[in-house]
């Protein structure tokens, strides 16, 4: 899960 | 979602909604930042544009929505409906200083891979110019020196939300092991940047007294 960006972040 | 996000995203909604609430009673956009509204626009719509073709959520999908919608009616505001209130002499920041950086590091440092190249550098140019999209604001406000009270709420609603995220990453980190590191030190940097104004915010504004700059 490490570098990617959350998806379900605003 | 943690409470810490909902509770950031509520007041970062709130910060909006505040500012909307502001120019419509007021009937004027003094105190605020032509420039910096532009540049949340531009975050919103290539951070969030992504609606289209990815599905989180229907809270997700409502927000990023709301987001983009109300920061252009933000614009339309200051730029049509309340421009002659409207004052360019005091909102002198130079915006290529702050877009055209974040332009070359979202090149340089994103998710990027073969499945998702365009949408990752968006993503990331988006984070890292939010980072410093309130500068413009902070500009004005130094220049001026002096700030309506309910500008000042507008101000740390904005700042809390990001503010609130910080904690967000902890709590992802403890329970999912999760780690953005382009969101977390780009929202580090963020936070870092309203210290200034959060201080004089609590030590002013919170007892009652008018947010004045020290001379």
């Amino acid at each position: 899960h490490v570098h990617t960006h959350a998806h379900d972040e605003l | 979602m943690n409470i810490f996000r909902f509770l950031g995203d509520l007041s970062h909604l709130t910060s909006i909604l505040i500012l909307i609430h502001k120019i419509q009673t007021s009937r004027s956009c003094r105190g605020i930042s032509y420039k910096t509204q532009l540049l949340y626009v531009i975050v919103f719509v290539s951070r969030y544009l992504d609606l289209v073709w990815t599905y989180v959520s229907l809270y997700n999908s409502l927000m990023k929505l709301f987001f983009i919608s109300s920061s252009s009616y933000i614009l339309y505001l200051i730029k049509i409906r309340f421009r002659p209130t409207l004052d360019p002499s005091i909102d002198t920041f130079s915006l290529p200083y702050l877009i055209i950086p974040a332009a070359i590091l979202s090149l340089i440092f994103n998710y990027a891979d073969e499945k998702a190249w365009l949408s990752e550098v968006l993503w990331s140019f988006s984070i890292y110019l939010e980072s410093v999209a309130i500068l413009p604001q902070l500009f004005l406000l130094q220049r001026t020196g002096e700030a309506e009270t309910i500008t000042t709420h507008y101000l740390f609603a904005l700042g809390a939300y990001r503010a609130l995220y910080i904690p967000n990453w902890i709590y992802r980190y403890a329970t999912e092991s999760f780690v953005d590191p382009i969101a977390i030190i780009s929202g580090l940097i963020q936070t870092a940047l309203y210290a200034d104004f959060f201080y004089i915010y609590f030590t002013k504004v919170i007892r009652g007294q008018k947010f004045e700059l020290p001379a």
